[in-house]
């Protein structure tokens, strides 16, 4: 599913250059689930940026469903991000004028369902997550971790078939983080493909398969 | 040094009222270090935002250093706030436009030091959190774990008696964590106050007293 081949990432920040990523090579097989870690600024939200088709690597390959991800026009590339991928943001990217709600319901608003169908299936996920009394909120009315289960939401909304979920617990209290990760577990259960960043061991031991960065390279790849 | 009698905080959605704080009576002394958890949405950050003299309470008292803080005007809130208070944000709240190291600086700008004094502290306390190498990065270009310690580092500058911590290491991984933990330790054993929302056990242990908040109300506190 994913072939990530030999990846390199270096951003240049004036005349400097930062080399997050380096000599990437990881496969990823279609209901995978798999856990990142690795210490701060070690290259995990870089590595799911790639991932997730919202960024382009410096050098190496990319293989999605076997196609170059570096070939692929803007076009193709928003269309696999709205059919394909869920991504939920470390610092979850929410629109501030719309409500929990809105911000659900948008990877939605250009599809076929109905406005009915559309408004059910937001009241489904808004409920899974426990936001039921807060979907009229707007961020800046919601707390930290409301915010971060808006984010969820809205990443699962589509029912895409590979999750990214970076750090998606980190607001989160043990006992809602443990409802969000039954979540994960029943996607990965009907066969959806989760990779989640976490910095957290207990968190990351729901996968079967842990990935550790350091240094923008691959330290180590376990499968439980 | 804070002392909460009888307080609520309501929010108004619309028509529809939020009670995020009710009847919370809490005493701090100085050189107190105290940590408050509770479930996502039980009003930890409201409570935090209310002691930071960022929101006032809709009902009940807050005394601190004796002032009744809602009597204050604005020019001595702003006072207290720069001159007192450390706020790390659970949100950081970075400038995005200035560089980590402006940031930083931010705090101390309209302050007596000369601009070299202004310099030597504000690199020793970016060395403190690790992120010598990245000071000239601006937020977009940091990632999460060092944006928040860009946060951590500016709360620091100007040596508040009082350190209100909003989840601190929610984006930081263990080893990291730590070290800002010791941070916390020594600035306790040197005198000053600190309070500390985590939704982590491991991390509230360092405190010698944890606060448990649900719905809004104190459930429990307790001193080690
Ligand atoms: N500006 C606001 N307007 C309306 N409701 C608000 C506002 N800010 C917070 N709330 C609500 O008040 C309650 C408490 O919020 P608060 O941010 O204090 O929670 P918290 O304990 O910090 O949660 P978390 O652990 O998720 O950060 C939440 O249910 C939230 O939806
Ligand atoms: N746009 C950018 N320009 C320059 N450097 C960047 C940029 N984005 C990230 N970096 C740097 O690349 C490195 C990797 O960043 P990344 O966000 O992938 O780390 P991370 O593992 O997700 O860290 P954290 O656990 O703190 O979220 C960091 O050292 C960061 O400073
Ligand atoms: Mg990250
Ligand atoms: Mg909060």
């Amino acid at each position: 599913l994913i072939e990530l081949d030999g990846l390199f990432k270096t951003y240049e920040v004036g005349t400097q250059k930062v080399p997050a990523l380096k000599n990437i090579t990881i496969d990823v097989k279609e209901t995978e689930y798999l856990a990142i870690m690795g210490p701060s600024g070690s290259g995990k939200s870089t590595l799911m940026n790639i991932i997730g088709c919202l960024d382009i690597p410096t050098e190496g390959s990319y293989r999605l469903k076997g196609r170059e991800v570096g070939t692929l026009d803007d076009d193709e590339l928003a269309e696999i991000r709205s059919a394909e991928i869920g991504f939920v943001f470390q610092t979850f990217n929410l629109l501030p004028r719309m409500t929990a709600f809105q911000n659900v319901e948008l990877p939605l608003i250009y599809g076929r369902a109905s406005r009915k169908g559309r408004s059910d299936r937001v009241w489904e996920t808004i409920d899974a997550v426990g936001l039921k009394e807060r979907a009229h909120h707007r961020p800046s009315e919601l707390s930290g971790g409301q915010r971060q289960r808006v984010a969820i939401a809205r990443a699962l909304i589509n029912r895409p078939s590979i999750i990214l979920a970076d750090e998606p617990t980190g607001n989160l209290d043990s006992t809602t983080g443990e409802e969000i990760m039954q979540i994960f577990r029943q996607l990965n259960n009907a066969g959806n493909t989760i990779i989640l960043v976490t910095h957290e061991q207990y968190i990351a031991e729901h996968a079967r398969r842990i990935v550790k960065l350091l240094d923008g390279e691959v330290a180590s790849d376990t499968t439980a």
